[in-house]
Order: structure tokens, then sequence, then C-alpha cells
């Protein structure tokens, strides 16, 4: 039996809101430590990472270990019928080939199921080392999301560059060139609104703008993103889930020819 | 123009 309960399904919402740009389906592996996601888009070119931990649930439960292939596309549609502000759960038996999403009303006055199809999705999983970056950069969320958005207008690549005293976003495409310049937040009174730098190195890739417009639709999930980055490995974008769990975006660096 | 690569030239199938 798995059954997992958590008061705000928005968080649930924003969390399909996240993948769903990337991913078609996706396989929930629940254990008794949480909910796992890793997939691949289509081109092998980003992956996703998402965990979220059993402890950040209202109520947890699972008896043996499930893979839970879902097609997004109807999850969707399935959690567009819940309210913001309904408690959502998820329950499936052991070696089910449905789950049930569950949503009540605050005052409990509205109960409804939905029963889901799962599929059996054949997954490639990636053993992801644990890496130190050479440049771990932390901005306002919304503020990656404006800067990949205004960028995206000029190239199909965004060059992103990483020193001590700040990171630069360029691009560059037929209409001409585009630069961003951030600099470190010299006094940070709220850590959200703040630029900061960890650099061991100084660190310049490139990337495919498309995929960091999709990573940016996590945006709602935190106020702060984090960029990873080392020379010649992929980049990674991490946004926190509340206290509940996070996810990562894995980006494979454009190389010259 | 730059080349775009894929993640399994970084990590390795599991």
């Amino acid at each position: 039996m798995f059954e997992a309960r958590l008061v705000q399904s928005s968080i649930l919402k924003k969390v399909l809101e996240a993948i769903k740009d990337l991913l078609n389906e996706a396989t929930f592996d629940c254990s008794d430590s949480g909910i796992q996601l890793q997939a691949m888009d289509n081109s092998h070119v980003s992956l996703v990472s998402m965990n979220l931990r059993s402890d950040g649930f209202d109520k947890y439960r699972c008896d043996r270990n499930i893979s839970m292939g879902m097609n997004l596309g109807s999850m969707t549609k399935i959690l567009k019928c819940a309210a913001n502000e309904d408690v959502v759960t998820m329950k499936a038996q052991d070696n089910a080939d449905t789950v049930t999403f569950v949503f009540e009303s605050p005052n409990q006055e509205k109960v409804s199921d939905y029963e889901m199809k799962l599929m059996n999705l054949d997954q490639e999983h990636l053993g992801i080392p644990e890496t130190e970056y050479a440049c771990v950069v932390r901005l306002p969320a919304g503020e990656f999301a404006r800067i990949c958005r205004d960028l995206s207008q000029f190239g199909e690549s965004v060059v992103i560059s990483c020193t001590k005293e700040g990171v630069k976003f360029s691009s560059a495409g037929d209409i001409g060139s585009a630069n961003i310049k951030l600099a470190q937040t010299s006094n940070v009174d709220k850590e959200e609104l703040a630029v900061t730098v960890e650099m061991q190195e100084p660190v310049t890739l490139t990337f495919a703008s498309r995929y960091l417009n999709s990573f940016t639709k996590a945006t709602s999930l935190s106020n702060v993103v984090q960029l990873s980055m080392s020379p010649d490995v992929p980049l990674v974008v991490e946004y926190r889930i509340g206290e509940i769990g996070h996810i990562r975006y894995y980006l494979a660096p454009k190389i010259e020819d | 123009t730059p080349i775009q690569n894929d993640l399994h030239e970084f990590y390795a199938l599991v």
C-alpha cells in the first residue's frame, strides 16, 4: 500500500507545471524515504531529477517500493480538478496498475477521487555523481526566469560566464546581441533577493536557451534558484520545493565544433 | 556554431 497526503495540493500542481514542458511521461519511484523521479527529455539533452521526502508529507506510507509510470498530460488534467487549497492524497495498492488522487476541500464538505491508469515506461537511469562545482550561483528565481526569457529573443544559445565579481549571461543572433551582468549583492537584507557566487575557478559555458526557459517553469516553487557549473560538464539548475524536497535540472553544454 | 552535447556523454547508465 502506498499513500501520500499533502495538505497543499498546490505544491503538486507546481511540480507538474515544472516538469511537463520537458517530459511527456515519467516514472514516480516511491519508497520509504519518499518520491523520486529521474527522467531525460526526448532528445537526451536535459534531465529532470526530483525528490520529495517522506517527512515533508502530512501522511506518508509506503509498504513496498513501487514505480508508477504516469502520463503527465493525464496527471495535469486530474490535478486541474483540485482547488489550490484542497488536500491531496495519492494512493496505490502494491502492484497496482492505477493510482488514485483524492482531493478534499478544507472543510471536508467536498471529496473527489480520480483514478488514473499507470504506464509501463522504459526508463534509462543515469548515475550522477556527487560533484564539487567550480562555480555555484544563487539568484532570485524570478530574475533568472526574466533573463532566460529576454535572452531567448536573441539567439538559440546563452553563454553563462561566472567570475568572483558576478555572473554574465549573453546571447547573440540575427538581430544583434545582449549581455546581462549581475554583480554579487554586497548587502544582503533578504536572502531571496541576493545574488551570491561561490567560485573555485571561473567558468564559461554555452547552453541552449530553449531548455533554460523550460527549467524556469519551476519558478513558482521557490524564490531562489541555484546554478552549479564546472568546465565541460552539465549545468545543474536547482529549485527547492518548500521544506519537502527539490527539483534539479541537468543540461548538457554546447561545445565548439 | 557550437554543437549540442548529449547527457550520455557525461553520465553512465546505471
